[in-house]
């Protein structure tokens, strides 16, 4: 059983396992990589043990090997689909960001509500009207949503998501929204973020 | 010494603090936040110990006391001015989210290095060179940037940006960047979000 903030830390390790195998590195060292992420070697050696054994024949870990592992313990070594509803401000930035395709994410299809975005286009993807969402998701095998609606919505989308079938959803509206049933929720809340970084940043100037 | 988690915890008690004050309830129990956001009760009972005596009792604690003093230890008791790098995609939907102003962080000024960018609005604001960024901060008071540039832009304009005086920087580019002297950096991944999200799905969906 993987602790929550060690999930988060092999994410962390396999994006830059996976630049150093872009820059044709072969082998990393634990000390390199908490270099490269500011954390420490004791802390990153423990991480990748619970990969079972990897090797580190004097010469570092294999970043092929790594990279393999760590993706199976994230449940990135297969292919996610994933859907969006909300073509607003952040749902059409999101719509357009290669970084979840990289990982396995591929977006498929964009839901609104709106009769003006409905029938528009947001990069390659049509906005379907979100009525169209039960009949569409029952046609496709669909795993992921990511929810970009207004905190007001939040909770009734994904109530239909859940009752759609969805196993995950990421909000990014900043309002609780509890996984229940057979869907898992993880909530963004980007407003949070600065208040972390502000709380940090206060503590770090204090004499 | 308030640990992080800690701090993630009273920034979402804050938001739905605010929430029940604008819905002009008074007071509220710890196990009534703790429902709200699937936590335990004892958690929260703990977590709030931690900003000193703030009174329960036998009714709750008083609502608009708690979040004096929450805001108080994130230190969002005062406003924080940050500008935005980058205005592209993500910078753009950044620029229009509100979210970011009622929790005290207030917009002030866009950034980019596209000369077809420069001179253009976003939002309400013109999108200024980056070459007058050490200018810019030399004559205004600003705490913190946000950072949406390309991962290959990322490093060196955070080091403008330490260089210039910035105490804070939220890291959106999905490369490693280190805090340095006296600038305190925090990097968000979403792509790393939502692996999160896929490895509980799948924990939670094992028999
Ligand atoms: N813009 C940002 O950078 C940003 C940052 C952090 C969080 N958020 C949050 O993300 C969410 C979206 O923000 P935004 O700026 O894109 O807002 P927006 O108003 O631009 O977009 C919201 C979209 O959701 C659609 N919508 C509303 N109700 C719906 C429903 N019931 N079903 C389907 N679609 C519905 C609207 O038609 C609209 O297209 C909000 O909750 C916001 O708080 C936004
Ligand atoms: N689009 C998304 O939803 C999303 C989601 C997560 C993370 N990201 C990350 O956020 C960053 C921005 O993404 P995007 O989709 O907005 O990309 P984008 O290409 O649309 O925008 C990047 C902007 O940065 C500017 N820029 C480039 N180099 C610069 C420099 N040296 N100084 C100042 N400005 C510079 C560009 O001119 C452009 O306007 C990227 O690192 C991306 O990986 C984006």
């Amino acid at each position: 059983e993987i602790p929550v903030a060690t999930v988060s830390r092999l994410a962390l390790y396999l994006r830059e396992l996976q630049q150093l195998q872009r820059g044709a590195t072969v082998h990393v060292r634990s000390q390199s990589l908490a270099e490269r992420l500011g954390l420490k070697d004791s802390q990153v050696r423990r991480d990748l043990s619970c990969l079972g054994p990897v090797g580190q024949r004097g010469v570092g870990y294999p970043i092929a090997d790594l990279i393999i592992a760590i993706e199976r313990v994230l449940g990135t070594d297969r292919a996610w689909n994933v859907i969006l509803v909300g073509a607003g401000n952040l749902g059409r930035a999101l719509s357009g960001y290669k970084g979840f395709d990289q990982q396995g994410f591929r977006l498929v299809a964009v839901f609104d509500s709106d009769p003006n975005k409905i029938g528009s286009k947001v990069e390659e993807f049509p906005v379907q009207d979100l009525d169209t969402l039960e009949f569409f998701v029952a046609n496709t095998q669909i795993d992921l949503a990511i929810l970009a609606v207004p905190a007001s919505a939040a909770r009734s989308v994904a109530s239909r998501l859940e009752a759609a079938g969805i196993a995950g959803i990421l909000n990014f509206a900043p309002i609780a929204v509890q996984s229940s049933g057979s869907t898992t929720v993880q909530d963004v809340d980007l407003a949070i973020e600065l208040q972390r970084l502000a709380f940090s940043v206060v503590r770090n100037q204090r004499p």
